[in-house]
């Protein structure tokens, strides 16, 4: 019984140690978690928030992300219309030379003739 | 078997093991205290009798029985006193639970279940960063469409201009108007080539 | 000692460690407020 005894004390002995340990590497590590994170904060207001955004597809609004139109290829298109347009009126333009051009020499031929 | 009494311990601060040692003690040390003024009174009294025959040796040792006596009776009151404070003074009955550990009355967490809440908490951090860039991601495409709205605009502005020109122009109807003019413009070729034949 | 010292570390460190644990949540909430990604609008060409 004796013997028995002594064995249970010693492991209670292993035991208490054993957790005492524990407790104060818990207390530890929240304590540098608590720093470290203050660290950061520090950081974080320094810079003032920024960061690099992760993906965002897994989000609400991932549809809406993932549906984003071609804005430059909307712009790019309309650059096709406009040069249509500058050969049109380059024609109209020289169209219009030419009608002058031709409604002169008629003044200038009847003129003549008259 | 061994019960350190940990939670004792707990609420009192010491082990009522240690406390109970240090009670005994306390009482040895009275015990033996007191043998020994009741050793010297008794030497005094017995140098105060004439042709007294009692040596202090025999003082001594009769105290010494005296006292061994005293140590075994007070040992067993001693240990019904400790028996009785144990159980029912320096003891906290097992349904109690102690201020401090009354959180795990309504809180108590199995690890795997801390585990999925730490886990569960760092997902909503990272649901909450990529909800945020969600939102910059769509405030930088309204500046996107604000440009092409501009340049859009720019561009229905400018065939307005054009538009606005040609009325002016009376050319409401660019493509009419040129018919008109070839048509024109053609007569006039006839009208010439009439007026140079004739003139020849 | 030592049933005396694990009783006092069940007592108190627990509070001790709510301090901290408390801490560290409130800067990670302080962060998430203050975070800001950094997301450019693509360059147009007009």
């Amino acid at each position: 019984a004796f013997d028995a005894s002594v064995a249970q004390v010693k492991e209670y002995i292993a035991r208490f140690t054993a957790e005492c340990q524990s407790w104060d590497q818990l207390l530890l590590r929240y304590q540098q978690s608590a720093e470290e994170t203050s660290r950061q904060l520090e950081e974080c207001r320094r810079d003032g928030g920024r960061a690099e955004p992760p993906t965002y597809l897994q989000t609400s609004q991932a549809e809406v992300l993932r549906s984003k139109p071609n804005y430059q290829k909307i712009l790019d298109d309309q650059g096709e219309v406009l040069s249509c347009m500058e050969l049109v009126l380059d024609e109209l333009q020289q169209a219009v030379k030419l009608l002058e051009a031709f409604s002169e020499d008629s003044r200038q031929y009847l003129r003549r003739l008259s | 078997s061994v019960n350190p009494m940990a939670y004792e311990a707990q609420f009192f601060g010491f082990t009522p093991q240690t406390c109970m040692l240090r009670i005994y003690i306390a009482f040895q040390d009275y015990l033996f205290e007191t043998m020994l003024v009741v050793e010297s009174v008794i030497l005094k009294k017995v140098a105060g009798f004439p042709n007294c025959k009692i040596s202090p040796f025999q003082v001594r040792k009769s105290t010494e029985k005296f006292l061994l006596f005293m140590k075994e009776h007070f040992d067993k009151l001693f240990s019904k006193m400790e028996e009785v404070l144990l159980q029912l003074v320096l003891n906290i009955p097992a349904n109690v639970l102690l201020p401090e550990d009354k959180v795990h009355e309504q809180f108590s967490y199995s690890k795997e279940q801390f585990q999925a809440l730490q886990d569960e908490i760092s997902q909503l951090q990272q649901q909450y960063r990529a909800e945020a860039s969600a939102g910059q991601a769509l405030r930088a495409e309204l500046e996107e469409q604000k440009v092409v709205r501009a340049e859009l605009e720019k561009i229905v502005q400018w065939f307005d201009g054009l538009e606005n020109i040609c009325r002016e122009h009376g050319t409401s109807n660019l493509k009419e108007s040129f018919v008109f003019l070839t048509e024109n413009s053609k007569k006039l070729q006839d009208v010439l080539k009439d007026v140079e034949e004739k003139s020849k | 000692e030592l049933i005396v010292a694990t009783s006092t570390k069940r007592k108190q460190w627990p509070k001790k460690i709510l301090v901290h644990a408390i801490q560290t949540m409130k800067a990670e909430q302080e962060m998430l407020k203050l975070y800001q990604p950094v997301v450019t609008p693509e360059e147009i060409r007009s």
